[in-house]
């Protein structure tokens, strides 16, 4: 089955997820 | 009391993670197809030394980190030093024996060490990657995972503490994404 390529994610991606949910960080 | 989040961001936390998990299980033939660089030598599965050194670098491994371990490699080469970050192309390729194997041996050496930005990283990646329903030997690591933050939280002296967001999100998805509510930081 061949992929769409708008659905590959990039290699870094679960890098920049990481960051992103570090960097929403927000305290209570 | 007012180092752990707000529920509403761990709320946001867990959907999102939720959102990166399907990604994840669509990339993941396609990723793990994908030819490595040369550089990317993956240690065998027992080989403990070599996934600590693969994923954290020589410098951490070795205890001679000096510089700052966030810094931009100038060469692929330097990743040996620094640690290969979890690329999906690296993470993809991992089966669930050896992606929780990789868990178990990063968690037992937060468990003797700082946190470290690459930990992290790591750890959120090979969470991301862990499927569901868990195997008892993962409730328990993750658990663990959890207390090591939590107490390694307790030791910082500074809400601004760079490590404090990473701690809390990582506490954050063991306690409300897999499950394991008595470890939640309660609102």
């Amino acid at each position: 089955e061949k992929s769409d390529d708008s659905d590959i994610w990039d290699d870094t991606a679960l890098i920049k997820a990481y960051d992103k949910a570090v960097t929403s960080f927000k305290t209570a | 009391v007012g180092f752990s989040p707000s529920l509403r961001w761990q709320q946001q936390q867990v959907s999102n993670f939720s959102d990166i998990r399907q990604s994840i299980a669509k990339n993941r033939k396609h990723w793990s197809s994908q030819t490595l660089d040369d550089n990317v030598l993956m240690p065998k599965l027992a080989d403990e030394e070599g996934w600590k050194r693969f994923c954290l670098g020589e410098k951490l491994y070795l205890g001679t980190s000096s510089c700052d371990p966030d810094e931009e490699p100038e060469s692929a080469l330097d990743y040996c030093k620094v640690g290969f970050p979890p690329f999906l192309s690296i993470v993809s390729r991992l089966n669930q024996t050896t992606l929780l194997m990789v868990l178990e041996i990063l968690i037992s050496w937060f468990e003797e060490r700082e946190f470290v930005p690459q930990l992290g990283r790591w750890l959120y990646a090979l969470l991301a990657c862990l499927e569901k329903p868990l195997l008892p030997e993962a409730h328990s690591s993750i658990r663990q995972l959890a207390r090591r933050c939590a107490q390694f939280r307790s030791t910082l002296e500074s809400r601004e503490d760079e490590k404090l967001p990473a701690l809390n999100l990582l506490i954050c998805l063991v306690a409300r994404y897999f499950e394991q509510s008595d470890l939640a930081d309660q609102p």
